[in-house]
């Protein structure tokens, strides 16, 4: 199962992400 | 020759049925193949933003796969996977799958393994009272899993992996409600102000102050919604099917009922059958319900939702309705102004997909504060949606079934898409218990989908209100 977020965010909004990461519930994914 | 072909002694053996089986899926793949070849194929009924019909494409290893009755097996799995296990094989079971796929016990909020009465059960675990923190940035995972891609949308494609990109209109279902626009653009600003007012709940329904089609600033992908008549047609012949048969096994158990005995009709109480099937047919006719009112959604009475706008629901979603800014100027005219197009100045369109493993925790929470105004049920196939078939299929999340929940947050639009899977089919949302997913019959419907809105949770918001952190719903075995 996947779960795709879309949304509209401000320019500057940047993830703080890295490809193929390990995440959990509640763990930032990005900010402004 | 002669003699050969009349004396030799014919001797049949059966063909292996793994040989069989083989053979079956290899014409199967290959017709499917043909199919996509000629744009006859699974996303017949799904158009991008081009007006193209949705290819399945990939090597020839995904048409093999796509061969297969995936749906079928997805709900064969589910049912498998809800029988009742024996009381002493349970901890030994889920032991050995927590092993096998990587699950952590320890966060379980009932750690008693014979309590879970079956797979379904386990794989939908609840975790302990914090066991999660919930970052302070504005928007956190709503799920455990592994964060396949992300980025900004450019050019209304998403790349599903590098070099691979899918429709954002096929994904979302871009559709459009110009009545409602016309009602109130052309009018002064006191008319257009009364009218939001008059319309809110007709607003907020077709999303007047915020469609889609005003977000991306087009009209596409009407014919992504279901034929009516179509839907209609087949989900009336399905219930008449199935409520004759039931009429027919009571028929055959009426002798021994003294009432039709002695002439009396049965009674007309409504049973659990009935209201399967009724909930069954009001699934299926959400979409001819739609385009035969002026498209206007279905609306959702018992789903679940809070009272609206009680004290209580206002209260817990203050932090919501401030970021919305309702309550420091009338909610209808916020956050957008009428007329408005496309993004808000300055703003970007964002994307990303995380993966859930078998072993992970199945349930997904709201990432950000945000409203959900209306749900979209995508009807499909159900691949693998693995990391393997995201690298191969493209346009694997807009073939496969999910639920597009739609709404705005204090930046502008938001949406989440639960995309389902093989051994995932089935979606949960916790405030919508109309929804149903997986069933029988939704090959045949396959590329189209059905809405619903949830203005009714809270008129105030417009929407159903969603914290960080809040649960949402979750992922089914099967």
């Amino acid at each position: 199962s996947t779960i795709v977020l879309v949304f509209e965010a401000p320019s500057d909004f940047r993830f703080d992400l890295k490809p193929d990461q390990k995440i959990k519930v509640g763990e930032r994914l990005g900010d402004i | 020759l002669s003699k050969s072909w009349t004396g030799t002694q014919i001797k049949w053996y059966p063909i292996p049925i793994l040989l069989g089986a083989v053979v079956l899926v290899g014409v199967q793949a290959r017709r499917n193949y043909v199919a996509e070849r000629d744009g006859k194929g699974v996303g017949t009924k799904i158009v991008d933003e081009n007006g193209q019909v949705v290819r399945m494409q990939g090597p020839w290893t995904v048409y093999v796969i796509g061969a297969l009755p995936l749906n079928a097996i997805s709900r064969a799995w589910g049912w498998a996977n809800n029988l009742t296990l024996p009381v002493w094989f349970r901890p030994f079971g889920f032991k050995l799958y927590a092993y096998i796929f990587g699950c952590n016990l320890d966060e379980m909020k009932d750690p008693d393994l014979t309590h879970y009465k079956s797979l379904g059960e386990f794989f939908y675990r609840e975790l302990k009272e914090g066991a999660r923190k919930i970052d302070d940035s504005i928007l956190v995972s709503p799920a455990d899993g592994k964060v396949l891609h992300f980025g900004e949308i450019a050019g209304r494609r998403v790349e599903q992996v590098k070099g691979i990109t899918y429709s954002l209109d096929a994904l979302l279902g871009v559709t459009s409600a110009p009545e409602a626009t016309e009602s109130v653009v052309g009018k002064s600003e006191e008319e257009t102000q009364h009218a939001r007012i008059d319309d809110r709940q007709f607003a907020s329904v077709n999303g007047i102050d915020y469609t889609l089609d005003e977000l991306l600033g087009d009209e596409k992908s009407k014919s992504a919604m279901p034929d009516p008549d179509e839907v209609k047609k087949r989900k009336s012949k399905w219930t008449r099917f199935v409520k004759a048969s039931y009429w027919k096994s009571w028929v055959k158990r009426a002798p021994s009922d003294p009432a039709n005995a002695t002439g009396v009709a049965p009674s007309t109480k409504p049973t659990d059958f009935d209201s399967a099937a009724d909930a069954d047919a009001d699934d299926g006719e959400e979409g001819s319900a739609d385009a035969t009112t002026k498209k206007q959604p279905k609306q959702i009475d018992d789903a679940g939702m809070p009272e609206p706008d009680t004290p209580e629901v206002l209260g817990r979603y203050a932090n919501v309705a401030y970021e919305m800014g309702v309550g420091a100027l009338p909610p209808l005219l916020q956050p957008h102004s009428p007329g408005q197009k496309g993004l808000k100045e300055g703003n970007k369109l964002f994307f990303c997909v995380i993966y859930l493993a078998p072993g992970d925790y199945h349930r997904f929470h709201s990432p950000t504060n945000w409203v959900a105004e209306r749900r979209r049920h995508f009807r499909g196939e159900l691949y693998s949606v693995s990391p393997y078939m995201a690298n191969r299929l493209s346009n694997l999340f807009v073939l496969n079934e999910r639920v597009a929940l739609l709404g705005r947050w204090r930046h502008g639009f938001f949406g989440m898409v639960p995309v389902g899977a093989t051994n995932v089919g089935s979606i949960r949302i916790n405030f919508d218990k109309a929804l149903r997913t997986n069933v029988r019959m939704q090959r045949y419907l396959a590329g189209t989908y059905s809405e619903a809105s949830y203005s009714g949770a809270s008129k105030l918001l417009g929407g159903q209100p969603l914290g960080a952190g809040d649960e949402m719903g979750g992922f089914l075995l099967g």
